[in-house]
């Protein structure tokens, strides 16, 4: 059977926030190294990855690998009824019809009790290659959001460029052209506010602002987000958290 | 489309 305790509803608020846009019904893995999911979005050209880690529990317990087939929609419905502080169990049997979600309220005695239904869902499971990337950028989740907002009103896809001095975004649109480019600084004082690029060579690549956008729903993960970069791979946008990650892949557009 | 492909040709289906 699964137990599994979050300190915090909030990580799983979040982690559900930033991924039901994307993906509809997915499979959450739970084994011995955690709960894990992956799935594609419907056009193919998107695929998320998350794992909470059992460091992220307190206690974690799982006997045998269960595969959690979930409807998102239904899990943040649940969620909603949680709040951000609560204590979080999550309960299944070893071949479960239902999901049972516990969430005890740190100041009072408040016990709240939820089952979701299950549901089979035929997943295929991918491998993710790991690759050496041509440039990896970290900078400010707030800031890569802002960006991705900013140029999305203009046009529906922003060209990305990775040089040493630092990573430039840029778009074309019906009614004219935007660029922000972030220098490369490494704030001392508040590290979360620097942007560092780790450049094996010069990289530009161009995306759509749509997934992008959506992406940034994960902002709330962590304070600063990693953006890997290889031409003809996809682009790997992760937000890290305190035991785990959120991770997305987005296809390049083709043509330049 | 060819961008599908190219994401499945990145992730291998195990």
């Amino acid at each position: 059977m699964l137990e599994a305790r979050l300190e915090q509803a909030a990580v799983l608020k979040k982690v559900v926030d930033a991924i039901k846009d994307l993906v509809q019904d997915c499979n959450f893995d739970c084994n011995d190294s955690g709960i894990q999911l992956q799935a594609m979005d419907n056009s193919h050209v998107a695929l998320v990855a998350m794992h909470l880690k059992t460091d992220a529990f307190s206690p974690y317990r799982c006997d045998r690998n269960i595969a959690l087939g979930i409807n998102l929609a239904s899990l943040q419905k649940v969620l909603r009824a949680a709040q951000n502080d609560d204590l979080l169990t999550l309960k299944a049997e070893d071949a479960p019809d239902v999901l049972n979600l516990v969430f005890e309220s740190a100041e009072n005695d408040r016990i709240a009790e939820y089952d979701i239904k299950l549901m089979d869902i035929d997943q295929e499971h991918l491998g993710i290659p790991d690759t050496e990337y041509a440039a990896t950028v970290t900078m400010p989740s707030s800031e890569f959001q802002r960006i991705c907002r900013d140029l999305n009103a203009l046009s529906e896809s922003v060209s990305i460029e990775a040089a040493k001095e630092g990573i430039k975004f840029s778009c074309q649109g019906d009614i004219g052209s935007g660029a922000v480019t972030l220098r490369q600084n490494n704030n001392v004082e508040k590290p979360d506010l620097s942007t560092i690029i780790e450049l094996n060579e010069p990289v530009g690549l161009t995306f759509s602002l749509k997934y992008l956008v959506n992406f940034c729903k994960a902002s709330s993960l962590s304070n600063t987000v990693k953006l890997s970069l290889s031409a003809e791979v996809p682009l790997l946008i992760e937000y890290k958290m305190e035991s785990g990650y959120v991770r997305f892949y987005l296809a390049p557009k083709i043509g330049d | 489309t060819s961008t599908q492909a190219r994401m499945q040709d990145f992730f291998k289906a195990i």
